[in-house]
């Protein structure tokens, strides 16, 4: 340990402080300290490769950084993962974070485009696992985001249907059963993120996990015609990562987080 | 009253060494700023504690904290509570039975973690209490 004096104008302050490095055991205090108050059993060891860089994880630092505008704690530099383009959140997206506790994102677990033969009728497939959501958290709101490309080929009226569902049940020898959550008409010139209200469906899933076997989003023109979802500039998994899909929910504490007695 | 005051300014101003004489002989006067209750600076580096890889932002923050003398008399300045003034006096006149007030903080903020979970997912929450904007006496 060592004295320091700070001197100001003609009063002399004396602070003391302790600059030492902290030893390993105390450090890992330190650590566990923290950790129970951040609300976490132990530290989270994330698979980060690329993610970094993925669409979800930029949104989130949109968010984060809205935020430190709004906190009076200044913010002295912005934090930036990849080059800054256009801001990801939406208004909506601001309305909902100024009621929140927690925002949390979800990257999908199983993506994958089929078609159903006899019909020609393509999907897109999602499942999120919501398992991980800490107790004590209320969904307030939550959004499935598709990012959509401009397209060349036009179709008839240049706009196209976009239907998302929520998957009730899975069949082997049949298709599963579908629940219409909502369908868009879309520009083909369209470009940008396109945001779907899950909010019931995310909420279903929380409290009956059994119920959680995903989403599928389908395309077709106005005459019905199915297309493949990267045909309407659907990005999708072998896109930019900047533009991967991904849900991400908003909540808000409905009980007092209590830490255990150490 | 404001003529007096001027009057007692004048003459402290004249008499420096008289002044700081009787500042020393009060050994519970508040106006000594090497004690009194004030914020102080402490910074949680979550990069110094290695978390650099799931803690996305901040690099840390500036917790901060109170330290210092509740000593008579108690200033505006010190955001003392009404409490804090009467047990001041009532210390003043038993000391041994009744402690000064507590040197605490009277303004928190709230700061907001953005971090990955196991799963990679992104988790954006806001803690409340966890920086010092104000101390005070209590």
């Amino acid at each position: 340990g060592c004295s320091h004096y700070l001197f100001d104008g003609n009063s002399e302050v004396q602070s003391n402080f302790i600059q030492r490095r902290l030893r390993i055991s105390e450090k890992r205090e330190m650590q566990k300290e923290i950790l129970s108050i951040l609300g976490l059993p132990q530290r989270p060891r994330p698979h980060v490769s690329h993610s970094k860089f993925n669409s979800a994880p930029l949104f989130m630092l949109d968010l984060y950084n809205t935020i430190s505008e709004e906190e009076e704690v200044p913010n002295p530099h912005r934090f930036v993962l990849a080059t800054e383009g256009p801001p990801l959140a939406s208004a909506q997206d601001s309305a909902f974070l100024s009621d929140a506790d927690m925002v949390m994102s979800f990257v999908s677990l199983a993506e994958h485009d089929m078609e159903i033969s006899l019909q020609r009728r393509h999907f897109r497939a999602f499942k999120f696992n919501l398992s991980q959501i800490p107790d004590g958290e209320a969904m307030t709101a939550s959004e499935l985001r598709i990012y959509k490309e401009c397209t060349s080929q036009v179709y008839e009226n240049g706009t196209f249907l976009l239907s998302i569902y929520q998957v009730v049940q899975e069949h082997q020898d049949r298709d599963a059963d579908l629940f219409l959550l909502e369908s868009r008409t879309l520009w083909t010139a369209e470009e940008g993120w396109l945001e779907f209200d899950i909010t019931a469906t995310s909420n279903l899933w929380v409290m009956s996990p059994h119920h959680n076997m995903g989403l599928q989003i389908s395309v077709e023109t106005s005459s019905g015609r199915s297309l493949r979802p990267e045909e309407a500039g659907l990005v999708g998994r072998s896109g930019a990562l900047e533009k991967q899909p991904f849900m991400v929910a908003f909540f808000k504490v409905s009980e007092a987080h209590v830490r255990s007695t150490r | 009253s404001i003529s007096k005051r001027r009057h007692q300014n004048r003459n402290r101003s004249t008499q420096p060494q008289e002044a700081s004489k009787s500042l020393s002989m009060a050994d519970y006067n508040s106006s000594d700023q090497k004690t009194a209750c004030k914020k102080h600076e402490l910074y949680v580096s979550f990069r110094e504690l290695g978390w650099q890889d799931w803690i996305i932002a901040p690099e840390g923050y500036a917790a901060n904290y109170c330290d210092g003398e509740c000593s008579f008399p108690l200033n505006a300045h010190m955001n003392a509570t009404n409490h804090a003034i009467v047990q001041t006096l009532v210390h003043l006149m038993n000391p041994e039975n009744v402690p000064k007030p507590c040197c605490a903080p009277t303004k928190l903020n709230a700061i907001s973690v953005l971090y990955f979970d196991d799963n990679s997912n992104v988790i954006l929450k806001k803690y409340k209490n966890m920086v010092v904007r104000a101390c005070g006496c209590h």
